[in-house]
């Protein structure tokens, strides 16, 4: 879903 | 998912863990900020508002949960615990920590990606993260010794920086498309914060001495 920023990390 | 990234995730979580362990095997939180222990509890609920809307792996939503649980659960026991909430230190945990969650939903409501619920909740939730340690450190420098498991704590915690910021750097130079600007500059301070605490632990160890902290 968000593949180019941080929002995939916790 | 590269190593920095793992291995930030992994120091996060063992220094939530030796937290825990310290609790349940001494029953005592003394040197333990419980204002630092219920912003962290914030910051998780706050930015994991995606939990439910957003799925990106397995791993990524047991480690939001897990993160959410222990956090909880320290804020807890400090608080409600019969036998550990008799040791936390009170008179010394004095930071007004409501000031720095006023200040980070303010700049949340100025600088974000998107003025969505989500999308603010998750800028305050970074902004929030970066200075959350803040009493903590307050707390460590007024009762100057520090024991092995609560320094250790905030090793790990530092540790968990130093990788993440790692793993940025490594983003950025291998995807095309990284943007990294709120929680970068959020991450800078965080770490910056813990560079002088990071200085006493190593002379610490260096001489094998208790970690003292200048008063």
């Amino acid at each position: 879903a968000f593949p180019s920023s941080s929002k995939d990390e916790l | 998912m590269n190593i920095f990234r793992f291995a930030g995730d992994m120091t996060h979580l063992i220094s939530i863990l030796v937290l825990l362990l310290k609790i349940y095997a001494t029953k005592s939180c003394a040197g333990i900020s419980l204002k630092t222990q219920e912003l962290y509890a914030l910051v998780f609920v706050t930015r994991y508002l995606d939990l439910f809307t957003d799925f990106i792996s397995v791993y990524n939503s047991v480690m939001k949960v897990v993160f959410i649980l222990t956090s909880s659960a320290i804020v807890w026991c400090m608080r409600r615990h019969r036998i550990v909430k008799r040791s936390y230190d009170q008179a010394l945990d004095t930071f007004r920590h409501l000031f720095l969650v006023l200040g980070c939903l303010v700049l949340a409501l100025i600088v974000h990606d998107k003025f969505t619920f989500q999308e603010v909740f998750w800028a305050f939730s970074i902004y929030l993260e970066a200075v959350a340690i803040l009493p903590q450190l307050v707390l460590l420098q007024r009762s100057g010794n520090v024991d092995n498991l609560t320094g250790q704590y905030v090793f790990f915690l530092g540790a968990y920086r130093a990788f993440y910021i790692l793993n940025w750097i490594y983003r950025y130079l291998t995807e095309q498309h990284f943007r990294l600007w709120i929680s970068c500059i959020s991450g800078l301070v965080q770490t910056a914060l813990y560079a002088d605490f990071f200085y006493y632990y190593y002379i610490s160890w260096k001489n094998n001495s208790k970690l003292q902290l200048p008063s």
